[in-house]
This record gives C-alpha cells, sequence and structure tokens, in this order.
C-alpha cells in the first residue's frame, strides 16, 4: 500500500 | 510550519475569536451573516474528520477542536442566545447555488475517490465561497460595522498567507497541492474588492459603506 499523504495544514 | 502558515492560522483564529467576542460583547449578531457561519462550520465538520484518524501534532489538533467548538458557538449564539438580533431579512442567499456546485465538484476532481477525501475536497472548496452570503448581506445592507469589517479582513488575509506559505513550501520542499491551491486563490480573489475598500475607508476611520 502506498504511503497515505497526510495534511498537515488547517 | 514557516512563518505565512503560521500568521496565517492566527489571523484565522483572531477573525473567529473577534466574531465571537462582538456578538458577546454587543449581545447582538446584527450584519452577520448565519449563512456563512453555518458554510464555515460544516467546512470545519467535513474537513476535520481526521481527527479520528490521524495525529499530527499537538497544535494541529488543539487548532482544529478550536475552530469547530468556535464555529459552533457562534451558530449557537446567532440562533439561539441572541436569535432575536440576527438580521435573517439581509441574509437571504440561497446556499444551495454553492453547495450543490461543491458537492459535484468534489465528486469529480479530487486526490481520490475515498469518502474522507471526497469530504476534505468538498470543504476545501466549499470554504473557499463560504463568504459569499457574508458578502452578499454586506452589499445587501449596504454597509458593515469596523468590526465585521476587521473580521473579513482577517478571515481573507488568512487564506492569502496561505498561499505565500505555499509557494514557500513549493520551493522548500516540493510540496504542491493543486486543489488547495486553486481554491485559496479563487477565496482570496473573493475579498480583493473587500480589502480595497477596507484600506481605502475603513483604516481611515471611516465606515464600511
Amino acid at each position: 500500500d502506498e504511503a497515505e499523504e497526510v495534511k498537515d495544514e488547517l | 510550519m514557516n512563518i505565512f502558515r503560521l500568521i496565517g492560522d492566527l489571523s484565522h483564529l483572531f477573525a473567529i475569536l473577534i466574531l465571537l467576542l462582538k456578538i458577546w460583547k454587543t449581545r447582538s449578531c446584527a450584519g452577520i451573516s448565519g449563512r456563512s457561519q453555518i458554510l464555515f462550520a460544516l467546512v470545519f465538520a467535513t474537513r476535520y474528520l481526521d481527527l479520528f484518524t490521524h495525529f499530527i501534532s499537538l497544535y494541529n489538533t488543539l487548532m482544529k477542536i478550536f475552530y469547530l467548538c468556535s464555529s459552533f458557538g457562534t451558530i449557537y449564539l446567532m440562533y439561539v442566545k441572541f436569535k432575536a438580533t440576527y438580521d435573517r431579512n439581509h441574509d437571504t442567499f440561497r446556499v444551495e447555488f454553492l453547495l450543490i456546485p461543491v458537492a459535484i465538484l468534489s465528486l469529480i476532481f479530487n486526490h481520490e475517490f475515498d469518502v474522507l477525501e471526497i469530504l476534505w475536497t468538498f470543504s476545501i472548496y466549499l470554504e473557499s465561497v463560504a463568504i459569499l452570503p457574508q458578502l452578499f448581506m454586506v452589499s445587501k445592507t449596504g454597509e458593515a460595522e469596523s468590526i465585521t469589517s476587521h473580521y473579513l479582513f482577517a478571515l481573507g488575509a488568512y487564506r492569502g498567507l496561505y498561499i505565500l506559505n505555499w509557494i514557500y513550501r513549493y520551493y522548500t520542499e516540493g510540496f504542491f497541492d493543486l486543489i488547495a491551491v486553486i481554491a485559496g486563490i479563487v477565496q482570496t480573489v473573493l475579498y480583493c474588492d473587500f480589502f480595497y475598500l477596507y484600506i481605502t475607508k475603513v483604516l481611515k476611520g471611516k465606515r464600511l459603506t
């Protein structure tokens, strides 16, 4: 499974 | 985290706080669009579902919780506590004209066809236009109190600062999110006319008319 992009912005 | 992002977040926080304080101190929500406030609450509720799936940082979690609580708090003040002062006759923007296109766009243009991702996309697109009922209300009544103008300025400045943050992140980290960038530009452009009036009138002590 490819790495999920974590959304660090608000 | 860079300086643009931090000031952007603080500007957003400041906007929400001055709105809450204005309503609380004056015991009135006159001049504020409840429809925009409901749209913002919907934006936060659909975007911050990742509170349950990812932990990013304490800062991130606390800010998300603050935005969620404050937006629902604002709605409570407007529709329950100070209901009598809510200017509903001037708050008539048809929100379905925003919600339906935004829902369709988020189903078509998203990073991944997945429930959380579509809801995130929906929130990004919705946020870009959520201020329209408020701007419509200001144009309809032909004026805004200074405090409402400060609120709108801080709220508009936040996304403008995010654009600088994205430019910075693109050059330093290679980070680029097309959906957020396009929506952020649309959102900032919607405030341009207001920014012009704010600088030429409100900062010189005149009322925004």
